[in-house]
């Protein structure tokens, strides 16, 4: 479960100040799916990165499973995402130096772990199910904006964390591969009884929340 | 106007070929809008990195406006692009270290012009049309994905292109935004009398082309 309290996210300083966050409250349960839209610049990605650990809010409480983590230092922050979160950031960040495949490892190498048979084998299975077998060798450089976007979501998988923060997912698939992607993504996390955030302002996406919230110039909508 | 005839898009070698694209042809008159579509990986982008010089086929021919650029070399070929070629990409590309309004008036420096009272004007409307009026001083990394795309636009119409190539405009937007940035782009090019095409998977960006053309495994379908 994921619970934010009192939240307030404000970047720049003096006269240039943009109150990203202001005064958020929420809580998402375990197995729960919680689909967030809102305008362009509304606070969406901010949301996700300060519920994922990613960037400290101004003020206000950041609890994952019991966690308050904005009581964590930087180096148990870092351990804790690396564990508990897996992120699909709105523009992808995939190690441009990693094939498709060696992206998706690289998590449970993090995490302290070795690339044993289980790790390739969900790895392949991950690729497989996202539609990507055949491009698992290529770099990312030698992918399509969709197939990057997919690795970026097989990735966040992979280590089965305990909250699932996805920004945007289907922005560059069409319809059919925006729906199996969708699929994968309510089976993962339905499967594990994790918490889950997915941003999106594709209404095909809607369907497959359990509730929806809109935010607005840094307020959630009642 | 723009001509592709016969062209053939293979990446890499051997036996790990892709055929990105397979003997395609296609026109787009002066004044025409012409909506590309198809799945993640079909071949839009690459088939509108071939059509803006970006990327050269590997065989057939690319002709704009009269000029067979698949002729010229290397030096020509990076001028005619900066002056002729507008160009949105998929993963938007801001200069990192310039605000929005600087990104938008680098254009025409690059053009060997100079930035004068008229330069800045057509940046200040463009971003006012973009509804980015309040972030013009802003760096890319202080934002929003849809914000970035925006300034992306804005760019690719700043020097009054010839050619004006759209990759997933509003991928990053929610849909009243998503309808003005259209309809600006829909303005820009029918003034203009350029020739474009736009690649999406948006449903509701289909009304404001002429034509739509959709591309499977890198061939053009009837
Ligand atoms: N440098 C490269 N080397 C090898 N294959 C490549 C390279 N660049 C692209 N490809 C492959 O060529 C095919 C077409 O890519 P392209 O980027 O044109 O697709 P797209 O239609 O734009 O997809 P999307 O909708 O996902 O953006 C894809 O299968 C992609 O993996
Ligand atoms: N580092 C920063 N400094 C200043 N302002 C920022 C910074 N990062 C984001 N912002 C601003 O905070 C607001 C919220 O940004 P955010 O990225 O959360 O929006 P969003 O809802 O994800 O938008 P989009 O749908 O376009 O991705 C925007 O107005 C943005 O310009
Ligand atoms: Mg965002
Ligand atoms: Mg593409």
């Amino acid at each position: 479960a994921l619970t934010l309290s009192n939240v307030r996210k404000v970047y720049g300083s003096d006269d240039q100040q943009v109150v990203a966050l202001d005064d958020v409250d929420l809580t998402v349960d375990d197995e729960e799916i919680l689909i967030l839209i809102g305008p362009s610049g509304s606070g969406k990605t901010t949301l996700l990165t300060v519920a994922g650990a990613l960037l400290r809010p101004t003020s206000g409480l950041v609890d994952v499973g019991g966690t308050d983590v904005t009581d964590l230092g930087d180096k148990e922050l870092a351990r804790f995402r690396r564990d508990q979160v897996g992120f699909v950031f709105q523009s992808v960040n995939l190690v441009p130096f990693l094939t498709a495949k060696e992206n998706l490892l690289a998590v449970r190498q993090l995490g302290g772990g070795r690339i044993d048979k289980a790790a390739k084998a969900r790895a392949n299975e991950l690729l497989d199910e996202l539609g990507l077998a055949d491009r698992a060798g290529n770099l990312p450089s030698q992918l399509s904006g969709g197939q990057k976007q997919r690795v970026a979501i097989g990735r966040a998988l992979m280590n089965e964390p305990a909250l699932v923060l996805v920004d945007e997912p289907t922005s560059a698939l069409d319809s059919k591969l925006g729906r199996q992607v969708m699929e994968l993504l309510h089976r993962e996390i339905k499967s594990r009884g994790v918490s889950a955030i997915i941003v999106t302002h594709d209404d095909r996406v809607l369907d497959f929340g359990d509730r929806t919230v809109e935010i607005v110039d840094g307020v959630l909508q009642a």
